[in-house]
């Protein structure tokens, strides 16, 4: 099945829970969405970017999340 | 691999970087 990396896709991950950019990316696998890896992280950074999402330490690593 | 991941990861934070 294929999965789109788009900034509602983004948002509704990041409006259920805090996550990691590890986390973000585990979402969008490149074999699912037939981008390349370096496509993948541009196009994660542009949409974090305009989101704009809170941050904050869990366990010693950056989470980002958003209020709704 | 989790290292594809972890350098996907750490590409996504510098990107990120002046941003974050």
């Amino acid at each position: 099945r294929e999965v789109q990396l788009t900034e509602d896709a983004v948002r509704r991950y990041l409006a259920r829970k805090p996550m990691t950019t590890k986390d973000l990316l585990k979402k969008f696998p490149a074999r699912r969405t037939a981008l390349s890896s370096e496509q993948t992280v541009n196009a994660l950074a542009q949409i974090l970017k305009r989101l704009n999402p809170e941050r904050k330490v869990i366990g010693d690593k950056m989470h980002f999340f958003l209020k709704e | 691999s989790s290292s594809e991941a972890d350098e996907m990861a750490a590409a996504l934070e510098a990107e990120l970087n002046d941003f974050m």
